[in-house]
């Protein structure tokens, strides 16, 4: 159909992955649960800085689109890092991790994480 | 979202699912695409998590991003994490946690301990069954024995339903896609539809991981929402996923 939804005939012979709706495989990476959790994800967050980085600044753009003063992404990156201390281990030091190495604010990075439950709203 | 767990007729369970993210939050109008789904995109990565250099379980996961939506525990189960939306959501339980009030998990994070530590399909089940969430959630568990095969509904506090695989019915496979299974999904995201549809064509004698990548492939099974697709078997313990685009015309949702 060319009107939405766009439903189509059942796919076939997509496998193995290819032409336009394929756009890559996704690298592997080894997690060390052995090693303390604030350097568990060192070296993937060092691959990866530039594209958290960006994701992060698009989420930051689209508070801003919400509330031009910036107070959204000030709240944020005041209240946030406070939660991180209330969270599990050992999901609050990893975090901490994850923002020592990306360089992005603990708040932000602690958002990233419980994006979930702050979509409901 | 839409997670998909079927039997095949040797009794092997596979796991597939689209990970769709990103509604509403900022459209590209030239390239007509949502902004947060483009950017999650170069995130994607499969993570193998190991202790004494032996793996726990794998993962497919954002970069930066702690908790687990996507994992197979070898040999042992296969887990997805799709939204739920109800009034009763998310908000209350972070305000209830801002309150003081801490005996709910987040969500992500009892899946990610779930993938490390639970020591079967039944005690994942019941983990993911019981365990009080900030947020409600559609947890899909796939196993490693004939019938092993579930959606479990939940909301923050309860386990609202378990829908398993019953092969004595014709209930080969169970499928998720955002709603509940015993209502009809909204008619403006009808995905589930489409999704039988392509499953009951494809048949219990012909599903693999490789008809299963067809089945979400098939718009708008795959929309412009989706950012991967994770084919898991947990029989072979393995796990594999792809970056996805879906070019126009193609649903936004």
């Amino acid at each position: 159909q060319f009107i939405p939804p766009f439903t189509e005939d059942c796919r076939s012979d997509m496998y193995p992955p290819s032409g336009p709706t394929f756009r890559g495989d996704v690298s592997w990476y080894t997690v060390d649960l052995d090693s303390p959790p604030r350097e568990r994800w060192t070296a993937l967050i060092t691959d990866k800085k530039t594209a958290l980085v960006d994701v992060m600044q698009a989420i930051r753009d689209l508070a801003n689109a919400f509330v031009p003063s910036g107070k959204l992404i000030e709240l944020v990156d005041i209240t946030l890092p406070f939660m991180v201390n209330t969270l599990p281990n050992p999901f609050g030091e990893e975090i901490r991790g994850i923002s020592d190495v990306s360089g992005i604010p603990l708040g932000e990075v602690v958002l990233f994480n419980i994006f979930y439950e702050v979509f409901t709203v | 979202c839409t997670s998909v767990v079927a039997e095949d007729d040797k009794g092997n369970l596979l796991h597939g699912r689209n990970l769709d993210f990103g509604l509403f939050m900022g459209w590209d109008i030239k390239n007509k695409s949502w902004i947060i789904s483009e950017k999650l995109k170069p995130l994607v990565v499969n993570l193998d998590f190991k202790r004494n250099n032996q793996t726990v379980f794998k993962s497919t996961n954002f970069a930066g991003y702690v908790g687990m939506l996507t994992g197979i525990k070898p040999h042992m189960f296969s887990l997805t994490m799709n939204e739920r939306f109800s009034l009763d959501g998310g908000y209350i339980g972070i305000l209830e946690w801002i309150l003081g009030k801490r005996d709910g998990m987040w969500m992500s994070f009892l899946t990610r301990s779930v993938l490390e530590n639970a020591k079967s399909y039944e005690d994942a089940k019941a983990l993911l069954a019981q365990t009080k969430l900030l947020a409600p959630a559609y947890f899909i568990l796939g196993g490693n024995q004939t019938g092993q095969g579930c959606i479990v509904t939940r909301s923050r506090l309860l386990s609202i339903d378990i829908l398993e695989i019953d092969l004595k019915l014709g209930r080969w496979y169970v499928l998720e896609t955002n709603y509940d299974h015993w209502k009809e999904p909204l008619f403006l995201d009808d995905r589930r539809t489409p999704a039988m549809k392509c499953m009951n064509r494809t048949t219990q004698a012909n599903i693999s991981l490789k008809t299963m990548y067809d089945v979400l492939s098939t718009k708008p099974v795959l929309n412009k929402l989706t950012t991967y697709t994770t084919l898991m078997q947990v029989s072979e313990g393995k796990l594999k996923s792809y970056i996805r685009d879906c070019p126009s015309p193609c649903m936004p949702w």
